[in-house]
Parts: structure tokens; C-alpha cells; sequence
């Protein structure tokens, strides 16, 4: 059930946009934030072979199959996650970034990762004034369970309620702030361990940027359906 | 070539721009720097910073001890060009006819000018976007390609007021860059504003047709008994015919131990 091939004829010159049917699997090896199980990640292959030539590029990546979600709880306003179903008491933590000049190693992120791991942590929170976090962080909180909540580059300080107040519209260039964004969203989407998107700290970022980050992110309407917690009389797919 | 990507992590030099008088084109053609390096060019820290190779260079003291950060130059008091460097490299890569080579930078800070044997290409401004370039008709047939990124700061690296504060004066807000770079309430400002190429560089070989940034998503039902893996992807036919691909999805899962179940 999990090996799909498929041929497809691509004109030359052009992108093609190619979604495969959908792999089926029974009782997955499910993913789960630190304390609550296991983070099981299974490796996914996709492969292009072309006629003629033979093997044209390949990409992998270690997947955990989790659901996340999380809602504004009307009573405190806080924000509740629930991971696979269950509700899950946040022990989160402030990240920034690991070095201030940069000095960015794979070991270095391993380090930092498991010690929060140690701390009993089950997310980070990437603040807005630092970095889009790089892919080795996000590796290796997928491998030790640690939720991450990041935040795109807004902050009340230098985004219209700092002192003095400055920037009210935000950056200069808000194309250039969506081209960055989408090119993110990219570069991190298929990490289990990234349960939230936040636009800014302590800041809403402009309308325009907020209202087209949202659009970008908002969830197909397909797992709308298996979002809920209700049994669904059929398969929608 | 093999298929695959290569890091680019090693054997990187780097000079102030305003002590290289040479263009991009020269120093990736006739007069590239020598290894190894002499001044005003030194060993550069790739993936890194421009402080960061300066400390490594201990051209500045440790800015992480005491009160070492005031005793280097701002930019705001240094101005732009001071912290605008050349990074230059070379690599050797062959691609046979039907292959592509692409160049990629996962991130720069904050934008640059680029010259690979002696052609030039501007990489557009902004901390948090890749850049992937298609080189393979600039490759140098002998097999060594010079490369030579000019990096050149954020547009508006902002002046710390003498209270420091959070965010300085929020210039840096105008870019889309990393803000704590003017310093915050627990931490002191970065001189030269995180400039540089501050992630992984790499050149990846292909063949005519390249995937593009694959999207996994899993839906549940009955209860997560029930589970489906979506996948999508862009494929790109860089040739110049059509190409019959067949496009295949693998998912593997390492039981216990060594043992693989596919």
C-alpha cells in the first residue's frame, strides 16, 4: 500500500502541479509531543524517474503522522491544543535563536533541542523578533516531541506600539513580507513537530498581510471535514 | 554527476568590499583571490555572518564577553559599506548533457549581487527566502567554477539610541529581517545586524525533471484507525522535449531495531 507509481507527461519547459492519489494506512504509528508517546516518523520517498534518461531527482523527508489542532476556549480566551485528539497541557517555551552571530550547526540545534526535551517541554515558542527557525531545528523537534509555535516577523515594538511608536503599516515592502512568508511556509510545512503559525508578537501584522496569511493558511476545505471529532458516515475521499 | 545536493560549507574566503578593488567579474574570471588567502581577503565562516567571520578572523574581540560589544563599530557609525563583504568559493562539478546544476542559498541576510565565471545575477532582498539558481550553461567546462556574493546589509539597519530600548529606533521594522538585531531589553545590539549568508549553500544535480517543494499532509478517520497520507508536488521539465516521467512515492517505516518494513 505505501510504494505509488504513476506516469505523467510533462510538456518541456513547464511546471506541473501533480497530487498523488491518496496512500492508505491502518492503525499508523501515530506521532506524539514529548510526554505523551512516541514520536514515530516514517521516511517518505518521492522519486521522478524519466523515459530515456533514468533517475531524474529524488527527495525525502522523515514524516510523523499527528493531528493538531487548537482553539480560542471561550471561557479564559487562552488557547487549548488538542494533539491526535487529545487535549494536551502546554510546558512551552521562549525561543529566540541559538546564537546571536548565527553560528547555526546541526549539532548545535541538536543540543539545544534535547535539553528542552530534558526540561520536559513539549513546545517552543519562536518569538517574532527573532528567526524563521531553520529546518535542523524543526528535525530535531520532531524527533524529540517538541510542538512549535512560530511566529512571522511582527513585533509590537517596532510594528506601531513600541516607544517611540513606529511603523504602524509595518514593513516597507509587504509583497516582499507575503514572498518570504509563502517561501517559509515552503521551506517548514511537512514538519510534524510545527503546530502553529502566528503572525506576530504582541502585534497583529497589518490587515494585508494578515488577511492574505490567513488565506494562505487556512486549512483545505478536505480536512475540514476529518478535522472534527465526529464520526463521518462516509468517506469523503 | 551524481544525483543529489552538495553543501557548500567549506574553503570560503571573504574581504570588505571596500578593499577589493576588483569587479565581480574579474574576481570570477581573471584575478580570483588566492588560497591560501591574503589580505584584505581572510577564511570566511559559511554558513555565518560577517561578524561572525571577523571574530573568527579575531579581527573583533568576542562581542558574547563583558562589555567587548561596545568596542566594536556600529553600523550605524561604521555606515553600510563596512559591513558589506565579498564571500568567494569555488566548487567542481561536471553535469553530463541532459543534467541540470542549480545554486542554492536557503537564506541571506539581506541581499546580494552574484557572479559565478564572470556572469552576474542579483539575488533579491529579504532574510527569509531561498534562492535557487538554474547554472548549468555557465559552468565552466574545465570543471572549477569561481563564485564570488557580494552581501550587502539590511536596507534600514537603524541607530541604537543611547537608552537602548527594544528594537533601537525600529528601523530595522521597515525590512523583513530578524528585529532583535538593534537590541532588546535582555539583549545587546548585533553590529552588523546578522549580515550574510547565514544559511546553507548548496548545488544540487539533477536530471530534465526536478521536483519542487513536496507538500505532506495526513487525514484521519474512525478514530485514527483510518489514516491517509496526501502528497503534492511541482515537477519542472527544464528540457527542451517531452518528458514521459514516472513519478513514484515511497513510505518506509524503521521497526525496532535495523529492520525496515516497506
Amino acid at each position: 500500500e505505501h510504494l505509488l507509481s504513476q506516469d505523467l507527461k510533462i510538456p518541456p519547459k513547464t511546471r506541473s502541479q501533480y497530487t498523488f492519489p491518496p496512500l492508505f494506512f491502518y492503525k499508523p504509528q501515530l506521532w506524539w509531543p514529548n510526554g505523551m508517546g512516541k514520536q514515530y516518523l516514517y521516511n517518505v520517498e518521492i522519486r521522478v524517474d524519466v523515459k530515456g534518461y533514468g533517475e531524474s531527482d529524488s527527495w525525502r523527508h522523515n514524516f510523523g503522522f499527528r493531528r493538531i489542532q487548537s482553539t480560542i476556549d471561550a471561557t479564559t480566551g487562552g488557547r487549548l491544543f488538542k494533539v491526535n485528539g487529545q487535549p494536551i497541557f502546554i510546558r512551552g517555551g521562549n525561543w529566540i535563536l541559538s546564537d546571536g552571530l548565527l553560528r547555526l550547526s546541526e549539532k548545535r540545534y541538536h543540543t539545544d533541542i534535547r535539553f528542552h526535551a530534558d526540561m520536559n517541554f513539549n513546545m517552543i515558542r519562536c518569538w517574532g523578533g527573532g528567526l524563521a527557525e531553520r529546518p535542523e531545528f524543526y528535525h530535531y523537534c520532531d524527533i524529540y516531541g517538541l510542538l512549535v509555535w512560530q511566529e512571522f516577523w511582527i513585533t509590537g515594538d517596532c510594528d506601531g506600539r513600541g516607544i517611540p511608536v513606529s511603523n504602524p503599516d509595518g514593513p516597507l515592502d509587504h509583497d516582499l513580507f507575503l514572498v518570504c512568508a509563502r517561501d517559509t511556509v515552503k521551506l517548514l510545512r511537512n514538519h510534524a513537530s510545527l503546530a502553529l503559525w502566528v503572525g506576530g508578537n504582541e502585534q497583529t501584522p497589518p490587515d494585508d498581510i494578515n488577511t492574505a496569511l490567513k488565506n494562505d493558511l487556512r486549512l483545505h476545505p478536505l480536512f475540514q471535514t476529518c478535522d472534527k471529532d465526529v464520526e463521518l458516515e462516509e468517506d469523503p475521499l | 554527476a551524481p544525483i543529489g545536493k552538495t553543501k557548500l560549507d567549506a574553503g570560503w574566503l571573504a574581504a570588505r568590499s571596500t578593499d577589493v578593488k576588483l569587479t565581480g567579474v574579474q574576481l570570477t574570471t581573471t584575478h580570483p583571490p588566492s588560497s591560501p588567502p591574503s589580505p584584505p581577503w581572510m577564511e570566511a565562516a559559511v554558513p555565518g555572518t560577517v561578524l561572525g567571520t571577523l571574530l573568527r578572523n579575531k579581527l573583533v574581540p568576542d562581542p558574547f564577553y563583558g562589555l567587548k560589544n561596545e568596542t566594536i563599530i556600529d553600523i550605524a557609525d561604521s555606515g553600510r559599506d563596512y559591513y558589506t563583504f565579498w564571500f568567494f568559493t569555488s566548487f567542481k562539478c561536471s553535469p553530463s548533457t541532459h543534467q541540470h546544476l542549480d545554486l542554492n542559498f536557503r537564506a541571506i541576510n539581506y541581499s546580494a549581487d552574484l557572479y559565478l565565471n564572470g556572469h552576474g545575477k542579483s539575488l533579491p532582498k529579504g532574510m527569509f527566502r531561498r534562492h535557487s539558481l538554474d547554472v548549468s550553461d555557465i559552468l565552466n567546462p574545465a570543471g572549477i567554477n569561481l563564485l564570488a556574493v557580494l552581501i550587502h546589509p539590511p536596507d534600514n539597519p537603524g541607530r541604537i539610541p543611547p537608552e537602548g530600548g527594544q528594537g533601537g529606533d525600529h528601523e530595522i521594522g521597515k525590512d523583513v529581517a530578524a528585529q532583535y538585531v538593534e537590541g532588546w531589553d535582555w539583549m545587546a545590539p548585533i553590529r552588523d545586524r546578522n549580515t550574510g549568508i547565514w544559511d546553507e549553500v548548496s548545488i544540487s544535480v539533477t536530471g530534465p525533471v526536478k521536483i519542487i517543494d513536496p507538500h505532506l499532509v495526513s487525514s484521519f478517520f474512525d478514530d485514527f484507525k483510518r489514516a491517509y497520507l496526501h502528497s503534492t508536488a511541482e515537477f519542472e521539465n527544464r528540457s527542451s522535449w517531452l518528458a514521459e516521467c514516472s513519478i513514484t512515492i515511497q513510505v518506509t517505516a524503521e521497526l525496532e531495531g535495523s529492520i525496515c518494513l516497506i
